[in-house]
């Protein structure tokens, strides 16, 4: 069984959790993936170079372990894994899915310094591998939360500070109302995006587009040709493979105006451009019209500026400033 | 009854690969790397 998450992209992920899997537990480094909807950690017996850096299951460790024995490969955009499908006990906080099914990688190829151990994919389950029902669907019909629903708050200026929550929403963590935007298909979280513009002009998605809301990157990915427009807009200049800006122009760059559902949402400079030592880069980065000619991916950076409500019953995802 | 888990904000492959003034030749191997999976 194949299963392609063409979408993520690991050089750019960011933001990472714990959870433990089997009894006595063995811990992981996750990342709390939107943009897919499988789970798994590297095992014991995977002899890539990736497998040596990071934290691997060993199934002959946990009592409560069953091998399911399905083989799984997991295409990402810049990597993939191989192994095969188990069960175990998996806990994310105070949250316990039992006889969860997970991958266990023997192979991976493109992971190696990645900062996480493994992915747990957050995305609906029509596009997870057959046989492994995700796991907010396992916690859901065990009745482990009172509304189906998760929610991101990602800090914008320390390490520490982020959250993921589950079962609700803790309203501490946003400004004002959410704005609810349904989801274009009921697979990936995907919304329907008006257009994108910068100083009141529209200067991408002109027609409307499609945009992934996905915790699993860090950037803002679209179409090569508009988003190298939108980067000339702000004066950038390629510089090894990235768009680099003169830092001074943070104060006078305007925001990039993402209008979803009707509603304005502003991106500052600040915010799309990064700073790292003396040089600074825009975020936007091109290479997604491989996948679709009108899709946008809306990571991290986007994020960060609002809190957002992932809403498995009424497939639906809210939007408010963080 | 709501869970809240902490994440914690890592230093990313790209900024890594940037700092060691490896990012370029990463990028161009991907490159080469996705046009072969892709025919």
């Amino acid at each position: 069984k194949i299963t392609i998450h063409p979408l993520r992209n690991y050089l750019d992920t960011a933001y990472v959790g714990n959870i433990t899997i089997g009894t006595p537990p063995q811990e992981f480094r996750v990342v709390f993936d939107t943009g897919s909807a499988n789970l798994w950690v590297p095992c014991i017996t995977c002899t890539s170079p990736a497998c040596y850096t990071h934290n691997t299951f060993n199934p002959q460790n946990s009592s409560s372990f069953r091998e399911v024995g399905s083989p799984i490969t997991i295409f990402y955009g810049s990597g993939i894994i191989q192994g095969f499908l188990g069960s175990d006990t998996i806990r994310i906080g105070n949250l316990v899915s039992l006889k969860q099914s997970f991958g266990l990688s023997q192979e991976e190829y493109g992971f190696d310094g990645a900062p996480f151990d493994g992915v747990l994919g957050l995305a609906f389950p029509s596009i997870s591998t057959k046989g492994a029902i995700p796991i907010f669907d396992n916690l859901w019909s065990q009745g482990a939360f009172s509304e189906p629903v998760f929610a991101f708050y990602l800090s914008k200026y320390k390490p520490e500070g982020s959250v993921v929550m589950f079962g609700g929403v803790d309203h501490r963590y946003y400004k004002g109302e959410l704005n609810w935007i349904p989801v274009s298909q009921p697979h990936h979280w995907l919304i329907s995006m008006n257009h994108i513009s910068m100083n009141g002009n529209i200067v991408a998605c002109s027609h409307g587009c499609q945009a992934f809301v996905d915790t699993g990157t860090s950037l803002i990915y679209g179409p090569t040709d508009l988003v190298t427009n939108i980067n000339k807009l702000m004066n950038a200049r390629l510089e090894n493979s990235e768009y680099a800006v003169l830092c001074d122009a943070v104060k006078t760059l305007p925001p990039v105006i993402f209008n979803i559902n009707g509603i304005d949402y502003p991106l500052p400079p600040q915010a799309y451009i990064t700073k790292d030592k003396n040089s600074c880069m825009s975020i936007f980065q091109g290479g997604l019209e491989n996948l679709s000619p009108d899709n946008w991916l809306l990571g991290d950076v986007f994020l960060r500026q609002y809190f957002s409500v992932f809403d498995r019953k009424n497939e639906r995802i809210g939007l408010a400033p963080a | 009854c709501v869970v809240i888990l902490p994440l914690k904000k890592m230093k990313t492959l790209r900024e890594t690969l940037r700092e060691k003034n490896l990012l370029n030749n990463f990028l161009e191997e991907q490159a080469y790397r996705l046009s072969k999976n892709d025919s």
